[in-house]
């Protein structure tokens, strides 16, 4: 899972 | 979650509850952008489609929850409840000559093709410039009520403290996303002007006004 996958900040 | 990020959101979330409140205790939204405040709307609604299709914590999806509702109230104090009191002589940015390079540049440079990917982007490239009306228009008038400054000054404090967030998640997570670092950079750059006026002159009690 590459990072951008999961935008977790706000 | 690191404390620098925390402190961002805090900043932010009073960012946008100042404005809320200068406009609704003083019934006026005189010297605020409408022109902004719309272009931060269109920030959060294209960040935030995301909400329907991933979760992350019960802490973001409220979070975002609170940034759009209250940005979307903003908008309607603005240009409808205190419409009279909008200055929008004074807010004469034109904002289309940011959305629409920006919107080419979401779909020429982000991180993979896709729908979501490239209004995440968007959201991220037009964020970084929104408050160029609202910089606008005070620079044109050549003045900001305190309580602007201070609205002002706590939405670049939050952009400032996630960069602090992105250099602490890079070395204690090998975590970064270029796309964000770069925006949110050029985003804290544009309130370097600002920052330096705050301290000198809102910080010592006294009122803001531009050098024209």
């Amino acid at each position: 899972c590459s990072e951008y996958d999961s935008h977790d900040e706000l | 979650m690191n404390i620098f990020r925390l402190a961002g959101d805090i900043s932010h979330l009073l960012a946008i509850f100042i404005l809320l409140i200068k406009i609704w205790r003083s019934r006026s939204c005189a010297g605020i952008s409408g022109k902004s405040q719309v272009l931060f709307g269109m920030v959060f609604l294209t960040r935030y489609l995301d909400l329907f299709t991933s979760f992350i914590s019960v802490y973001n999806t409220v979070m975002k929850v609170i940034f759009i509702l209250a940005t979307l109230v903003t908008i309607y104090l603005v240009f409808f409840k205190f419409r009279a009191t909008y200055d929008s002589n004074n807010d004469t940015f034109r904002a289309e000559l940011l959305v629409i390079p920006i919107a080419g540049l979401a779909v020429l440079v982000n991180h993979e093709f896709s729908l979501f990917e490239i209004l995440w982007t968007f959201s991220i490239y037009l964020e970084s410039v929104s408050i160029m009306p609202q910089l606008y228009m005070i620079s044109k008038t050549g003045e900001a009520e305190t309580i602007t400054s201070h609205y002002l000054f706590a939405l670049g404090l939050y952009r400032g403290l996630y960069i602090v967030n992105w250099v602490w998640r890079y070395y204690t997570e090998q975590f970064y996303d270029w796309i964000a670092i770069v925006a949110g950079v050029v985003q804290t750059l544009l309130y370097c002007d600002f920052f330096y006026l705050y301290i000198t002159k809102v910080i010592k009690g006294k009122e803001m006004s531009l050098p024209a």
